[in-house]
């Protein structure tokens, strides 16, 4: 069962010696239902690997870094977890998040799509989807509204969109909300 | 045409592709 797009799933290791690039690997790509449990099911679950880890699922050719050209206009809606959340919520939110991607669960506006991002962080872990063109007001709040649905969020909580002009100036915990859903 | 999947579909090859 093909899939609209082939996606690469990344992944990045913190080791401080090296520089951030170094850190980040792609490690394969795959454009079926099928190959995507196949890679699904062989690969370790978000909340069992290890502070500073990233898995990344991109739209092949775009980078997961805010400089690829795809990214750098753009933003992500942003969910940040408490620490229990980890063995509560996490995998069943980025697996959510994975078939929103793959199945191109935003309508037209699927092709505003880059990618998302989990990061595994003791402080807190976070999945974001990123999107392109943060000025494009209609389709941001419309995948917010239905990635926060997917994701079965109470209508009492609240999620933002950040530019990544203003997360790559700012520490992310300052970064301004552009949109709220 | 737009091959999109639901949920429903989607999860519904996990443990057909687990058991080959």
């Amino acid at each position: 069962h093909p899939l609209q797009n082939r996606w690469a799933l990344w992944f990045f290791k913190n080791v401080r010696s090296q520089p951030w690039q170094c850190n980040l690997r792609l490690v394969t790509t795959f454009n079926t239902v099928e190959d995507f449990w196949s890679l699904y099911s062989h690969v370790q679950l978000a909340s069992k690997l290890s502070s500073g880890c990233d898995y990344s699922i991109f739209k092949d050719g775009i980078e997961p870094m805010w400089e690829d050209s795809r990214n750098k206009r753009g933003g992500r809606w942003l969910i940040t977890l408490s620490k229990q959340q980890r063995h509560s919520d996490l995998d069943s939110l980025w697996l959510e998040t994975l078939l929103c991607l793959i199945g191109e669960a935003f309508d037209d506006y699927s092709e505003e799509v880059c990618g998302a991002v989990i990061n595994i962080r003791a402080k807190g872990d976070k999945i974001a989807i990123w999107t392109r063109e943060a000025e494009n007001r209609e389709a941001v709040t419309y995948i917010g509204k239905v990635y926060k649905e997917r994701l079965g969020l109470s209508s009492k909580v609240v999620i933002g969109y950040q530019a990544h002009a203003d997360t790559a100036t700012k520490s992310s915990s300052l970064t301004k909300n552009k949109f709220v859903v | 045409e737009k091959k999109s999947y639901d949920r429903e579909f989607l999860l519904g090859f996990q443990f057909i592709v687990a058991s080959m």
